[in-house]
């Protein structure tokens, strides 16, 4: 994403980071890895978590992702594995 | 369910509450754990025996923030609680946050909802994204009075544990008075008749003087569900709607149509909703409403789509009808809904509720 967001973009996309971290697995391991990189993960989580909920799989931080994943829910995770 | 996890060996399970939340009485914290469990075992050959002082294969507990565990709460809403897959140790404990508001009601977080969803976790089923399932990741209130475990939940545990094999002992079908208080499904007409619908069967009055009729559901459509939740006439193309959770059937005429049941976003609603409450074509302005929760959506029939002015909270353009509606149908121009036991009459015209009735009072009572 963009790296010049708003700021209420910039904690959205924060938001985002915790939420793909605790249930869909996203690593930033504190590994400095390339801005590209790091982009293309959480797109790619954006694209999963979008898909499990049937959203438009867009990988990208729009309203519908962003109301989703403000939903109270479950503490589980909701793909991959389960350690 | 969990790869590479079949569950637990035995099907006798021990759980202990180890603390409480402040939030609710101990007796109701006790009673909402209970139930949680009987939602598992009605289908299983799965037990659950209470034990006080030793460790138990599900330990129960409320922590807030940091708490023995790799997966710190987060403070008010976010995450609720989390459990872990069957195994020693802490597999199958289930962990409510104690930052979050617990209730027996609807008011905060619904601790047997919440926990029978945990439970699942508990006993090995993983997350589903059928939005009508309990296993669904996202919390959605329902009243627990009217919680049936949703088939897509059956298959998951059912497939780790088989069915129950003494089948729960169904009540003796004694047909209900259709005097006794009763809380309805839905209501919808059907090309002059109202079918009042309720758990697995309908009352269907076929004309304003004759006396209801009472049916099983599938005795007249095998294809649809039980438990239906919502369910609206569509005189201009002979149809009626019937909801259940996030999909819905078309019956033309009496016949479901092959295309059932879609998926109830096809209509517009966004992914948040997740079942509708009631809903009702309205012929005076040529709308069809549907009730979810505290709001309703408006849907024009004709361009298929839902106007954009909605959803509004339902005090704002149907006053005195209550917070939440469980059905509604139209006749000679009047929409009469339906809460738990009460009925509002209410004119469009007059914008007010014109009567208050008993639910049952179309059925000759």
């Amino acid at each position: 994403f963009a790296a010049e967001t708003s700021q209420d973009n910039e904690e959205n996309a924060k938001f985002a980071e915790e939420y793909l971290k605790k249930y869909y697995n996203l690593k930033t391991d504190g590994v400095r890895q390339s801005r590209k990189k790091t982009t293309s993960q959480f797109s790619e989580k954006i694209r999963e978590m979008q898909n499990f909920f049937g959203l438009e799989v867009t990988g990208s931080l729009d309203s519908d992702t962003m109301e989703m994943m403000q939903q109270p829910r479950c503490g589980f995770v909701d793909v991959g594995e389960y350690s | 369910i969990f790869p590479g996890n079949s569950g637990w060996k035995k099907r006798d399970l021990t759980y202990r509450i180890v603390n409480y939340t402040p939030d609710m009485p101990a007796a109701e914290v006790d009673t909402a754990i209970q139930r949680a469990f009987q939602v598992w075992s009605d289908v299983t050959p799965l037990t659950f025996t209470r034990i006080y002082d030793s460790l138990a294969d599900i330990e129960i507990s409320f922590a807030a923030q940091v708490h023995n565990d790799y997966w710190p709460f987060d403070g008010p809403h976010g995450t609720l609680a989390h459990a872990f897959a069957p195994s020693n140790g802490i597999g199958g404990d289930a962990h409510f946050d104690e930052d979050e508001t617990w209730t027996s009601g609807s008011r905060g977080y619904n601790l047997f909802l919440v926990a029978a969803h945990e439970f699942g976790h508990s006993l090995g089923l993983f997350h589903s994204n059928d939005p009508s399932a309990l296993m669904y990741p996202t919390y959605h209130f329902i009243e627990p009075s009217e919680f049936h475990l949703p088939d897509d939940d059956v298959r998951g545990i059912q497939s780790l544990y088989g069915a129950r094999e003494v089948p729960v002992q169904p009540q003796p079908p004694s047909t209900p008075s259709s005097c006794k208080p009763i809380t309805f499904d839905a209501v919808t007409t059907l090309r002059g008749e109202i079918l009042f619908f309720t758990n697995k069967t309908l009352w269907r009055q076929i004309s304003p003087d004759s006396l209801a009729e009472h049916h099983l559901i599938k005795s007249f459509w095998p294809a649809l569900p039980n438990h239906i939740q919502a369910a609206y006439e569509y005189k201009e193309k002979d149809r009626v709607i019937v909801f259940k959770g996030a999909k819905y059937w078309v019956i033309n005429g009496y016949e479901i149509t092959k295309d059932s049941p879609k998926s109830i976003y096809d209509l517009g609603f966004p992914r948040t909703v997740r079942r509708i409450d009631a809903a009702v074509h309205d012929e005076n302005t040529d709308k069809t409403y549907f009730f979810v929760d505290d709001k309703f959506w408006s849907f024009d029939e004709e361009k298929q789509t839902m106007d954009s002015v909605t959803p509004k909270k339902i005090i704002d353009v149907f006053p005195g009808v209550g917070n939440r509606v469980h059905a509604v149908f139209q006749n000679d121009e009047l929409l009469y809904f339906f809460d738990a036991s009460r009925q509002y009459e209410f004119s469009t015209a007059k914008k007010r509720v014109t009567r208050l009735l008993k639910s049952n009072s179309w059925l000759k009572c």
